[in-house]
């Protein structure tokens, strides 16, 4: 018989290793402030 | 297999900061009021292939007022931005510009400005004199007695108004009006202004000379005058002013 695992135990064992420390990168916009934010 | 669509461009990668540059340079060289803007931040941009080496960009770009008359030689990355405490003014402007074999080139802008909401202010700096409106009495009440002083008192051109650029009203611990205008100089002597100032105008365009004065009019508890004017002497249109061709009254 086939069990259907829990989602987030699929989830937790399906999930990439991220490398510690991995930090995301910053969403491309919106950019910098070069002054100060109005 | 296709190649994978290029990565979409973010707001600080070196290709966007090339196309607001162009986008600002643009903005403030066909304003003929008020301030030069300088870059505060990239908003968005979006790139639409159009061919190879063809494409359309669309920017949004919140800048921010500096201190240049929109008159001014003075190139953009010299004029100081206003500060939060001196009432900022933002601009929020929608660019699009074609990149074509590498160039870049605005087709259409479109901006709206607004300054910093007073609560803001008075929330971090509760003594700090606030923008007013243009036409407001005591606005123009010191910028008459403002210009009138200079030339009561300069051996130089009799100066005309071009526009008011800015007023703050401060009521705490003086009551003092401050107003920044534009301004040009006639082919008359303050001398000879003073026998038939109507026959005073303002100069050719090859002869123009414009200048910016700044004047603070205390009313309360004395009453008190300080002007200042500077003339920027001749100018021949540049990228920071080519627009001086164009009329500019």
């Amino acid at each position: 018989s086939v069990a259907k695992r829990a989602v987030a135990e699929v989830a937790q064992h399906d999930k990439v290793p991220r490398p510690v420390g991995f930090v995301p990168p910053p969403p491309p916009c919106p950019g910098r402030i070069r002054h100060f934010k109005i | 297999v296709p190649a994978a669509p290029p990565a979409p461009l973010g707001c600080d990668d070196p290709e966007s900061e090339a196309a607001a540059e162009v986008a600002v340079s643009y903005i403030n060289g066909h304003s003929h009021h008020g301030y030069k803007f300088a870059l505060n931040r990239i908003e968005n941009i979006r790139v639409l292939p159009q061919g190879p080496n063809n494409d359309i960009i669309f920017l949004e770009l919140d800048l921010l007022e500096t201190k240049c008359h929109i008159l001014s030689p003075t190139p953009l990355a010299n004029c100081t931005v206003r500060s939060f405490t001196e009432h900022a003014v933002e601009g929020d402007c929608d660019v699009k510009l074609l990149k074509l074999d590498g160039k870049l080139s605005v087709l259409a802008s479109k901006c709206h400005s607004h300054a910093d909401s007073s609560e803001d202010i008075l929330r971090l700096c509760p003594n700090c004199p606030l923008l007013e409106s243009l036409n407001n009495t005591d606005v123009l009440a010191t910028v008459t007695a403002a210009l009138n002083d200079h030339n009561s008192k300069t051996t130089d051109a009799y100066l005309r108004l071009l526009e008011i650029g800015r007023a703050r009203t401060q009521y705490h611990p003086t009551h003092t009006v401050s107003v920044e205008f534009a301004v040009a100089a006639t082919n008359c002597s303050a001398e000879e202004a003073k026998d038939n100032v109507e026959a005073c105008q303002l100069l050719p365009d090859d002869q123009s000379n414009f200048g910016f004065c700044t004047a603070t009019m205390v009313t309360r508890p004395i009453q008190d005058l300080q002007v200042d004017c500077q003339l920027y002497g001749h100018q021949v249109p540049t990228p920071d002013i080519p627009f001086l061709s164009q009329d500019t009254s």
